[in-house]
């Protein structure tokens, strides 16, 4: 079973 | 006061094309660097990054930084209105809920003006900084879309690797499974036929198949497409768009629960 990241694991608000 | 002026008006045709499927409503950003744009799908696992610089443009007016809120499925309704070779140009005024694309056609005969009411649209923008990749894949973007497309039949997820050997796109499903090697191709006739692969290091990367396939409706916008990998980092698909910038769409991978 694989899990999707989200983007916002990788990059913050600015 | 806005006013800019695209003589290639098919290039935001192609743009609203590529991105309208993905993204349902976004801020477009105009400053003096230019038109931009950046949006996440809904579920936060994908990413639209657009550049158009003011440079690109053949008349380029933005008194003051502006964010204006499209729902862009409509947006697109009314780019579709523009003919292919005409000359779009984008106006709104201070403090208007609404912009306006006025598209001539190429002889000046026939001139239209098409207003759409602009909204609030509540988005997130994310700090994304310059990083170092493992891999970075040039191919022709049709190549590209083909394996894609080719895949999604056979499974949902496809595994990028990237070896001294070339890039492997992978799959598998209830049916079989599926591997497309591409090696590094130099000797083409033209450039834009090319696969480059530039590898640091080796690199493993799972990603959902059904957002590489909308990436692929930018393939109109570039002849080669770029694909940004590191083991720690979205997946980054970029079409060049020439002269004037670029549309990147970013990708969070899937991982081994």
């Amino acid at each position: 079973q694989s899990l999707q990241l989200s983007i916002t694991e990788f990059y913050r608000s600015s | 006061m806005l006013e800019l002026r695209l003589v290639q008006g098919s290039l935001l045709k192609k743009v609203l094309e590529a991105i309208k499927d993905l993204v349902t409503d976004a801020n477009f950003d105009c400053s003096a660097t230019g038109f931009s744009l950046q949006a996440m799908d809904s579920s936060h696992v994908a990413l639209v990054s657009l550049l158009l610089r003011s440079e690109g443009f053949e008349h380029y007016r933005c008194d003051r930084n502006i964010s204006m809120g499209m729902n862009l499925n409509n947006m697109a309704k009314m780019l579709k209105c523009a003919g292919n070779d005409d000359i779009i140009t984008l106006k709104a005024d201070d403090g208007s809920d609404t912009v306006t694309f006025m598209f001539e056609s190429p002889t000046q005969d026939k001139i239209s003006d098409f207003e759409m009411k602009l909204m609030d649209v509540d988005s997130e923008h994310l700090g994304i900084p310059e990083a170092e990749y493992h891999a970075i894949v040039r191919m022709p973007s049709t190549e590209f879309a083909r394996i894609c497309k080719d895949l999604s039949s056979i499974g949902d997820t496809v595994v990028i690797s990237v070896t001294k050997e070339g890039v492997k796109f992978s799959t598998s499903g209830d049916i079989g499974t599926a591997n497309v090697v591409c090696r590094q191709n130099t000797t083409v006739d033209k450039p834009e036929d090319a696969t480059i692969v530039e590898m640091n290091e080796p690199v493993s990367l799972t990603f959902a198949l059904r957002y590489f396939n909308s990436f692929t409706k930018g393939t109109p916008l570039s002849n080669t497409v770029t694909i940004s990998l590191s083991s720690e980092l979205p997946v980054v698909v970029e079409y060049k768009i020439a002269e004037m910038g670029h549309l990147r769409f970013y990708l969070a991978p899937k991982i081994e629960e």
